[in-house]
């Protein structure tokens, strides 16, 4: 019973002052540190694609699921995100190593040649991040102080 | 006004080398260090170090050249908005980082005063900043740079550092409070950001998890009460507009987030947003009245014979961390109200309770719900611990020819349609989870309608209800369980009463219920 | 008689809780794992 109640000048100044920002509205960008790549400004997609996010897709086992070049993708274009960081455990647990002096990942390609407390020398599989591909690297001298 | 001379050109030399410092150092953590040890000599060759008065005036200047920055960029057309953006957050993130390094290295180590205190006064003076800017600008106010400035400040501050992580609760009050001095009744153009970095998940995280003791909690409460007080005047006209839906759609999300992680911070704080939320925003209220406690098991309403008395949660008092009692004036009139509870004087108690309660003429406005709410949940409250003290469990007979009855009863009766309504709503809003103040309310309600002199009383009391349970979910357990009890129990009459009947979809309504509880 | 609740993009019936990927009060869905702030080693921050 109590009904609408007239809105007093003061209210009426409070509601213009939000409908002039209801146009400049806060985006998703705009709490977000600067980065080179994917703002999170989502895209729509045709509703047909999937729009709810996959149930446990923060998590590693759902990491593991996926390729290595997209872990490496997740890895290098999403950097300081949890998704970054699930996408190294993911790696380590396929055995990739990184370099903290090269910031690279390394995986053995087959027994060390050498091996010590300090580090060891063999044959070893890297990922190059600017060109963007596995290569291999013989003689490489893994020291386990950049093993992070 | 009176800044030294020279101040302004010094502020800006020295804030157009920092941004470049750190946009180009990108926050490398190893240069970090140096760049910002090497700056802070340059601030001192300028001076601006010496006295607590220069460094003031120095942040107030560099927050007057970010917000400059925010306006010229948006004021170039041939700038896409992006692009502005990323030009604005390049000056904000380096002023911010400057800051944090600032509150960070200040002060000696052991002494966090010097931090908080130089937290606070940047804090303190850029919400100056966007007040004076809010005024000056009226529509054309821009919210993008203080809304980054006060995100990104939080967050740095509440990156992994082990110094700021053991002054962590005094960050977040600082944030709390700057946040409620900021709130939407002060800069309704700020609104929209303000509810954003209220409901942040790392802010949230923080208030309400992470300070021990739930310290954040009364803080937390206090910025939700803000939001509500704001939205008050604009729900209680439901139409809504875009802005004010928007808002409210979001106000939803925050306090569903709250009910699912936090429901006992709704349960100890319910009664001050029952205060604050506009008695027509049924569904808002039910979010909050419908937490129960992460631990309590409910019974399913609908079990048949269902003893709500010998539940064991129905004889604890739940917490109610709202000072209600305050809100029962002015003091002589609390005085007559404890003389009444004790000894039924003064008799004309009674009738000139219906004066106190009264405050305009003006249809809709008539009543003090804040004094009616803490009345009703007073007189409750005493009714309660007085059947205790005889160790009785209250129920619907030993309630009854009791003072605390008998102005139930009165204000039942005496109030008119607009009145009787917010005193149903103030019990309505104690029928929560199982607890001791749930079962009495639930016992009153149902007493007043069986007592009830006229048939209007037992419809009105029938619509409060009602209106509560026909929105969408959630709905409060005490709420299924009162209604349930009534439909259900003979004694009550219910489904002999001409307005049970009064249309048919409310007889279908009543009969979907009734076969849903049955 | 207010909306139906379960369509404001929230997993009300999650185990985990919510408020670690609220992505904010005007957005419908929970942050992804790239949208979430972490605290990873330095030297992951290559770019």
């Amino acid at each position: 019973p109590l009904g609408p109640t007239p809105l007093q000048k003061e209210h009426q100044l409070q509601f213009q002052m939000m409908e002039a920002a209801y146009y400049h509205l806060p985006q998703p960008i705009d709490t977000e540190k600067l980065q080179t790549y994917f703002h999170r400004s989502p895209v729509q997609t045709p509703a047909h694609y999937p729009q709810a996010q996959l149930p446990i897709y923060d998590t590693v086992e759902f990491y593991q699921r996926l390729s290595t070049e997209t872990l490496f993708f997740v890895f290098y274009y999403m950097e300081g995100s949890k998704a970054q960081y699930l996408a190294a455990k993911a790696l380590k647990k396929q055995s990739w190593r990184f370099h903290t002096k090269y910031m690279m990942w390394f995986q053995r390609h087959e027994e060390p040649k050498i091996i010590n407390d300090d580090y060891e020398q063999g044959t070893y599989i890297y990922f190059d991040y600017e060109k963007w591909s596995q290569r291999k690297k013989e003689g490489f001298t893994f020291e386990y102080k950049y093993l992070e | 006004t009176d800044d030294p001379p020279g101040l302004q050109e010094k502020t800006e030399f020295l804030l157009k080398d920092w941004v470049a410092l750190y946009t180009q150092q990108n926050q490398l953590t190893t240069r970090d260090a140096r760049n910002f040890g090497a700056f802070v000599q340059k601030m001192n060759t300028y001076g601006i170090l010496k006295t607590d008065d220069l460094i003031t005036r120095f942040f107030r200047q560099a927050t007057q050249i970010c917000t400059d920055v925010v306006y010229r960029m948006f004021a170039d057309p041939s700038l896409p908005i992006n692009q502005a953006k990323n030009k604005i957050f390049q000056w904000i993130d380096a002023f911010v980082h400057l800051i944090a390094m600032l509150v960070r290295h200040s002060g000696e180590a052991g002494n966090p005063t010097t931090k908080i205190n130089l937290l606070n006064k940047v804090l303190g003076i850029v919400l100056g900043t966007l007040l004076k800017d809010h005024e000056l600008r009226g529509v054309g106010f821009q919210q993008v740079g203080y809304h980054r400035f006060f995100m990104m400040l939080f967050m740095e501050l509440c990156s992994a550092d082990s110094t700021l992580e053991s002054l962590m609760h005094s960050i977040v009050s600082a944030f709390a409070y700057t946040y409620h001095l900021l709130n939407p009744s002060v800069a309704p153009g700020f609104c929209f950001a303000w509810l954003e970095l209220i409901s942040h998940r790392v802010f949230l995280g923080r208030i309400l998890v992470q300070i021990p003791g739930q310290k954040g909690w009364p803080l937390y409460a206090q910025l939700l009460q803000d939001l509500f007080k704001y939205l008050a005047p604009f729900l209680r006209n439901t139409e809504l507009g875009k802005p004010v839906g928007l808002l409210y759609k979001g106000t939803l999300r925050v306090l569903l987030v709250l009910l699912h992680d936090f429901p006992e911070f709704l349960c100890d704080y319910h009664f001050g947003f029952c205060d604050t939320i506009p008695p027509n925003c049924v569904q808002m209220r039910n979010i909050i009245l419908s937490a129960f406690p992460r631990n309590m098991r409910l019974p399913d309403p609908f079990t048949p014979n269902l003893k709500v008395d010998m539940l064991s949660d129905s004889s604890n008092a739940p917490k109610v961390c709202s000072s209600y009692i305050m809100n029962i004036q002015p003091p002589n009139f609390k005085k007559d109200l404890d003389s009444y509870l004790k000894a039924r004087a003064p008799v004309t108690f009674l009738s000139e309770l219906r004066g106190h309660l009264q405050v305009t003429t003006e249809p809709g406005t008539r009543y003090n719900m804040t004094l009616m709410n803490a009345l009703v949940m007073y007189v409750g409250t005493q009714a309660i611990a007085l059947i205790r003290n005889k160790n009785f469990v209250p129920n619907t007979s030993n309630i009854a020819h009791s003072a605390h009855m008998d102005i139930f009863q009165n204000l039942a009766v005496d109030l008119d349609t607009e009145g009787r309504y917010l005193f149903l709503n103030a019990i309505a809003n104690q029928l929560r989870y199982p607890n001791s103040h749930t079962h009495y309310f639930s016992c009153a309600v149902l007493h007043l309608f069986a007592e009830a002199n006229s048939e209007a009383i037992q419809e009105q009391i029938t619509r409060v209800l009602l209106e509560r349970l026909i929105v969408n979910r959630p709905h409060p357990w005490g709420l299924l369980i009162t209604f349930i009890e009534l439909i259900k129990n003979p004694i009550y009459k219910f489904w002999e009463h001409d307005f049970v009947h009064c249309a048919p979809e409310i007889t279908k309504l009543f009969e979907s219920v009734a076969r849903s509880c049955l | 008689l207010g909306t139906d609740l379960t369509g404001l993009g929230l997993n009300l019936n999650s185990q985990e809780s919510l408020h670690p990927t609220f992505a904010g009060p005007f957005v419908e869905q929970p942050c992804r794992a790239q949208d979430v702030e972490y605290s990873v080693p330095p030297e992951y921050l290559i770019n």
